[in-house]
Order: C-alpha cells, then structure tokens, then sequence
C-alpha cells in the first residue's frame, strides 16, 4: 500500500500571468512526482499540489526564488487518509452483504 | 437501507450490498443493470428508476469516475436512496418519474476505486495496462470528443493520459454503447470533486456550443439552488472558459450526441481536504447537489425536445 508519510498538500495561487506560467511549467517536471489535485486555471484561482516529502524542499526553493507565495493546505496526507480510514472502521456497522 | 450509513465512507462490496438491498427493499421503481465490465472484470452496475413504460425519455447521473473522488460516490449512494425516499411525496421528483427515467451509476471505476481503498488513496485513472511502464488511462480523457487534442496527455504515467484510443477503457464503452442503444437519454450528468464548479461543454474547443444561453442560464438556477442550502459558492459556465482546456471528456461526447444537458459538475472541498474531505461533510455535501440535480432535472422534464 502507497503512504504518504510527508507529503504535504501545497496551495499556490497564482496572481501574475508569469507566475501562472512558472506554475505550469511544474506540470512537465515528472521528477518532482507532483500530484497536482486542482491545476492551473486563472489567475487568482487556487493550484493544490499534492508533493511527496523529498520534493518538498527543492519544490519549496523553487517556488521562493520566484517569488511565488504559497501555503501548505495540508501538513501531512498520510494523517488524513488514517483518520479516514479509521472513521470508516468506526462507521462500518455493516450492511448484511448480499 | 434506513440503516445504512450515509455519512461514512464505504467500500465497493459495502456499495454493491446496499445497491442490491435498495432493490430487493423497492422493486417496484429501482432495477439493477450491468451494462459491462471493466477493465479486472467487475461488473459496472447501473440502478434504473422507472415508473414504468419502454424506453422513455432517460436522466443518466454518473459519480466515481475518477476513483478518488469519494465524497462523489458516497452522493451517489445519498442519491439512491433520496430518489426512492422521495418519488411519491415529492411533487417535483415525482413529477419527473411521471415523464423519465433516471439512471444512476454510482460506482463508474470501480478498478480505481478498490485500489483507493486497497493500495493508494490518490489514485484516480482506469487500472488498464495499455503500457509497460505505467497503467490506467484517465477516463475522463478518453472519450471521443476532441480525443487526443492538446488538454490530454499521450504520456501513459500522465494523470490525463487519453488511453492509446477513444474508448479504450470498458469503463468508458460501456456507457458509450448504453448511451447508444438507450438512445433517448435527454440529459447527462458527470459527477466529479473537488472545487465546487457547474460546468458545461465545450471542453475542447473555445467555441461555444449552440445551447450556451439556455444551458448558462440553468447553471445559474441551478448553482443559486445548490448555495441556497448551505452557501457553498460556486462558479459555472464552460469548462474550457472556467477551468482549462480538456480534451475528450466525456460532456463533450455526449453533448455530442445529441444530449443537449450535458453537465459537469465538481463537488466540494470548500476548506482545506481536497480529495480527502471529512465523511461528516458527505451528507450536506449530497444535499445541497441533489438541489442543483432537481434544478437541472425538472429543466429536462418540462423541455423535451
């Protein structure tokens, strides 16, 4: 099973055209292994990219000596996705399985 | 189903026994179809709501075609379940049934939705293996509407790879040949998550499709609806206007084929979850679209053409 242990959600809104720019030229380097959950699609509107820990920091770098603000939407994935799944344990009062 | 939980997430056996139980519970209206198999060969069920007659005018309402988006198929379940709650006290919904069918496929990619729930939460294509190197093919690319155009991608490990050809995923054929042999499917509606948009065709092209204004028109009643509930906001108008270019998707095909109210529509995260959005959210989530749904519906019903 895929973990998520890191990754963190990042949420970047572009206000400028080159900064739109900048952030879909981030769609074409496949070796950040980017998940872009919203992509590009304005100006003013939000991106949210899913970024496994070890793209973080270039990511980060990347995005700061560009001058392209950003906020972390999500700290930690695999967090969410075992609060969930615990919350489904908790729910499932079962349903008799045909 | 009075009992089932629809305010917690659940797997794909957990959905085909409450499907199957909403049968036996109300024959009389809801009827299981399978109109074919994917790609692993699971069944793609399809619930029919009919008060009867052949072949009538037909509503078609598709969740979880990208596997990750669970809050959309969690809806649908809601959905199921308000259509047979709702069908004879509900004059607008009744009235519906009086002239249409619904139809009402809840899990769309049920390959990708297991593997959510078996082996990675974040995946959202087909589990088809076209490629040596990477596997699944982005259903919502894959249909044949501007197919392969720039707003697609040919990379098989892309999120929006198109597939090597339109309709190559089953999953995708077999709405298509549904669509196809029902012929008198008069609206169409595509349920994705997450960032709260009504969307209409075109997605490949900038020109505006022949029924903008009146389908601009029913995305705003329709949004005013969906806000009306809980104020989660909104925007709404053609997807190549209000997202980005899409190629392929599947509105656009059935635009295509004549289903003048084809729509998109992209649920919430209205905070900060994304795919990830809290099972608490479901219920109000399916209440406030399930307002939009009647908006659209009943449009649908009191204009045939």
């Amino acid at each position: 099973t895929e973990t998520f242990v890191g990754h963190q959600v990042l949420r970047v809104v572009p206000t400028t055209d080159e900064e739109l720019q900048k952030v879909q030229e981030l769609q074409d380097l496949e070796n950040l292994q980017l998940d872009f959950w919203v992509a590009p699609h304005g100006l003013g509107k939000p991106v949210d990219i899913r970024v496994p820990f070890a793209s973080l920091q270039p990511l980060k770098v990347h995005l700061e000596s560009n001058g392209i603000s950003y906020s972390i939407m999500i700290e930690d994935v695999q967090t969410l996705v075992d609060h969930e799944k615990m919350e489904m344990l908790r729910g499932r009062r079962g349903l008799p399985l045909s | 189903t009075d009992a089932f939980d629809y305010s917690t997430y659940h797997n794909l056996d957990e959905i085909n026994a409450f499907i199957d139980l909403l049968v036996a519970e109300n024959s009389n209206l809801v009827s299981k179809l399978e109109i074919g198999r994917s790609t692993e060969n699971r069944p793609l069920y399809v619930l029919k709501f009919s008060k009867g007659g052949t072949n009538r005018p037909a509503i078609w309402i598709d969740t979880g075609i990208h596997s990750r988006e669970w809050v959309t198929q969690a809806s649908g379940v809601w959905f199921a379940k308000k259509i047979v709650q709702d069908h004879e006290n509900n004059e607008g919904l009744a009235s519906i049934l009086d002239k249409m069918d619904i139809f009402l496929e809840i899990v769309t990619n049920p390959d990708g939705f297991v593997f959510t729930h078996t082996q990675n939460r974040m995946w959202r294509k087909t589990r088809s293996k076209h490629s040596s190197i990477c596997v699944g093919v982005d259903p919502n690319r894959n249909w044949d509407a501007g197919f392969g155009a720039s707003g697609a991608s040919s990379n098989p490990c892309s999120e929006t790879y198109h597939g090597p050809y339109p309709n190559s995923e089953p999953e995708v054929k077999a709405i298509v040949d549904f669509v196809k042999s029902h012929g008198n499917i008069k609206a169409f509606i595509s349920i994705h998550s997450y960032s709260q948009l009504l969307l209409y065709p075109y997605g490949y092209t900038t020109t505006p499709v022949p029924d903008q204004k009146e389908l601009h028109e029913i995305s705003e009643r329709a949004v005013a609806a969906l806000t009306s509930l809980y104020g989660t906001k909104y925007e709404y108008g053609s997807i190549i206007t209000t997202i980005y270019k899409a190629s392929g998707a599947t509105v656009d095909w059935t635009y295509d084929q004549g289903i003048k109210y084809s729509f998109t529509f992209e649920l919430r995260d209205t905070g900060r979850y994304g795919f990830l959005l809290p099972a608490k959210q479901i219920i109000p989530t399916a209440e406030e679209t399930w307002e939009a749904l009647m908006v659209i519906m009943q449009h649908a019903a009191d204009h045939p053409y």
